[in-house]
């Protein structure tokens, strides 16, 4: 299979997405009509009478080590961060984090014109030119949610040690960084005219 | 024999692309390798 | 005229070349016990059907004895003949990764270099599997768990991230 998903990588990403968003239509509508309220119910009731549809849902566990395991470390390395702070060049950073590559990153949705993206943080599993594609926890099953970068402001943080909750916090602004990840690598970001993102103070 | 002789660089050119072709590479070995949980049909997507 | 450039590249992360074949740390002993216990016993024996133990030594019943899941737990020891170079690679290159991906649990014993010599009589490619079930003699067992390795594949086992080892590789240009 990996021939054919390696010729056609970009149809096969578009049917996961559709393939997952029909059978998470469904979970929650059967969840609906059984009246089923918490996760547990819904996953052992969607185990034993529907299995396609329990086999074809997103599990956001298996992207958790994706985030923990190599984005955080990758990050850390790449900013050269040690648990001392003091090193950190803050300029510098901004430079490598605009190049950097966020498949793997934890992203949350802070300012957004859409009202109903706000406050969505997922797993990014795929960084494409206009739309972060993320993996998002939700209360009874994950989802796949697909938030453009036009209009919206996100934000991810990375924890300086593991004892304290320290965090260095960064915002990426979506309406900037309209590129494919690729194309981010080699671009120098230049100062431009910000009357797109009125948004972004007004709110 | 006629080679300049030039000590080695102390810093790497493009160490941020070697840092992120790095961190792709093992992301997609973790991706293809099969994980308990995981979709059967997704790996060749990864 | 050339003029000497450092060219930067980098390491993959998931070769772990050095650790393909288990340590051995006191191979003179190891082999001394191979000899001994296995292969002079063989050296006697006319047919297979009068090996004392179960064992294989072709490339295919090895490659088969350890994909296929018997339902037997025993452990298994193969020893390989690696540093010979009658040896082909080829059969050498899918050893390892085979036995950490068997159902049961195999310890890879390579041998010291000339050890195929003293295999001919038994296995053409210095291959040897044995099956450590109750006929099998226990010190022999407890030296050679003692004195080997166990197979490592940091990538297969849980999920962790190896930092980037750029290295530079020093070469020459035409000026």
């Amino acid at each position: 299979n990996y021939q054919r998903v390696n010729k056609n990588s970009k149809i096969a990403l578009r049917e996961f997405i559709n393939s997952c968003k029909k059978s998470t239509q469904k979970c929650l509508k059967l969840a609906h009509e059984n009246k089923i309220t918490d996760r547990e119910n819904l996953s052992s009731y969607l185990e034993k009478d529907h299995p396609a549809i329990y086999e074809a849902l997103p599990q956001y566990d298996g992207f958790v080590p994706m985030y923990k395991e190599l984005w955080l470390n990758y990050i850390k390395e790449l900013l050269s961060i040690t648990n001392s702070i003091k090193t950190l060049n803050g300029s510098s950073a901004l430079l490598k984090l605009s190049m950097a590559d966020y498949n793997g990153a934890l992203l949350r949705v802070t300012k957004s014109k859409n009202k109903s993206l706000r406050g969505i943080q997922g797993i990014v599993i795929w960084d494409s030119q206009k739309f972060f594609i993320l993996i998002v926890k939700g209360h009874l099953i994950d989802e796949i949610k697909c938030i453009p970068k036009k209009g919206t402001v996100f934000q991810f943080e990375i924890p300086l040690s593991d004892t304290d909750d320290s965090a260095l916090r960064y915002s990426i602004l979506g309406d900037r960084f309209k590129y494919r990840s690729v194309d981010r690598a080699g671009r120098k970001f230049k100062s431009r005219r910000c009357d797109d993102m009125l948004y972004y103070i007004q709110n | 024999n006629g080679v300049l002789i030039v000590p080695p660089p102390r810093t790497i050119a493009n160490q941020d692309h070697f840092h992120r072709l790095n961190y792709l590479y093992q992301l997609s070995a973790y991706q293809t390798k099969p994980r308990a949980g995981a979709v059967k049909g997704h790996t060749p997507l990864a | 005229k050339r003029r000497q450039v450092y060219k930067p590249v980098l390491d993959n992360p998931f070769t772990n070349e050095a650790h393909l074949w288990p340590h051995v740390h006191d191979q003179p002993l190891i082999w001394q016990l191979v000899q001994s216990s296995i292969l002079n016993k063989l050296a006697h024996m006319q047919s297979k059907e009068e090996y004392p133990w179960e064992l294989y030594t072709d490339f295919n019943d090895i490659v088969q004895y350890l994909s296929s899941d018997r339902g037997n737990s025993d452990p298994v020891y193969l020893f390989v003949c690696n540093k010979d170079p009658g040896v082909p690679l080829v059969l050498l290159q899918q050893i390892p990764l085979l036995c950490y991906m068997a159902p049961m649990a195999v310890k890879l014993v390579q041998l010291p270099r000339s050890a195929l010599a003293a295999f001919k009589t038994v296995s053409k490619y210095g291959l040897l599997l044995l099956r450590c079930d109750d006929r099998v003699d226990r010190k022999f067992v407890s030296q050679v768990d003692k004195n080997v390795d166990p197979l490592q594949f940091p990538w297969l086992s849980a999920v962790k991230y190896q930092p980037t080892a750029v290295k530079l590789l020093k070469t020459t240009v035409p000026i």
